[in-house]
């Protein structure tokens, strides 16, 4: 589940 | 991507924006902390590495390169090209106050012990306070140029923009990352007394300056 955090945001 | 995260960006990059273009066209960083854009450079630097190993989106990308590019550009300004303009006497901010101990607990508090995740940590910690070294200058001199209080509040208004953005998000996907929010919310308590000059003095025409 750690590989979902989202790193989309700036 | 919500309103509010699209209008943080552009905040953001408006900001990054105003600073290039008023130290390129006043030829003059003066007034400007160095150390500040020193640390946004790291924040940027460590936050962004992912760039070389996920690709996300187009926007993503384009965006992730403009910011640590105009940041790299911005450092070089002040301690390169404007060198001359440069009031180091007035930017005496430690770094290493701020960068020591955010490393030491971006190895203790994190979602996962892996290097990019610390440095991403790393990032989001050390941007909270970044700016300090740039208040403590305007509070040394006691005031600031109209140009770097709008730098001020553009850059101040895109981190509270994210805090909408996540409030948004939690209701709307579920979503939160309690790093990401609690150093959010630090960095825009930070601004607040700012946000309060910026509004009483600056948006009625008058020169941002502290009482003495």
């Amino acid at each position: 589940e750690l590989d979902d955090l989202d790193k989309d945001e700036l | 991507m919500n309103l509010f995260r699209l209008a943080g960006d552009v905040s953001h990059l408006l900001a990054i924006i105003i600073l290039l273009l008023k130290i390129w066209r006043t030829r003059s960083c003066a007034g400007i902390s160095g150390k500040s854009q020193i640390l946004f450079a790291l924040v940027f630097t460590t936050r962004y590495l992912d760039l070389l190993t996920t690709f996300i989106s187009f926007y993503n990308t384009t965006m992730k390169v403009i910011y640590i590019g105009c940041s790299y550009a911005t450092v070089w300004m002040i301690y390169a090209k404007f060198k001359a303009t440069y009031d180091s006497n007035h930017d005496t901010f430690r770094m290493e106050f701020l960068v020591i101990p955010i490393a030491a607990l971006s190895l203790l508090v994190n979602h996962d012990f892996a290097p990019l995740e610390i440095l991403w940590t790393f990032s989001i910690y050390l941007e909270s306070v970044a700016i300090l070294p740039q208040l403590f200058m305007v509070s040394k001199t006691g005031e600031a140029e109209t140009i770097t209080s709008h730098y001020l509040f553009a850059l101040g208004l895109y981190r509270a923009l994210y805090l909408m953005n996540w409030i948004w998000r939690f209701f709307a996907e579920g979503f939160f990352d309690l790093i990401a929010i609690v150093a959010g919310l630090v960095q825009t308590i930070l601004y607040c007394d700012f946000f309060y000059l910026y509004i009483t003095k600056v948006l009625k025409g008058k020169k941002l300056s502290l009482p003495a």
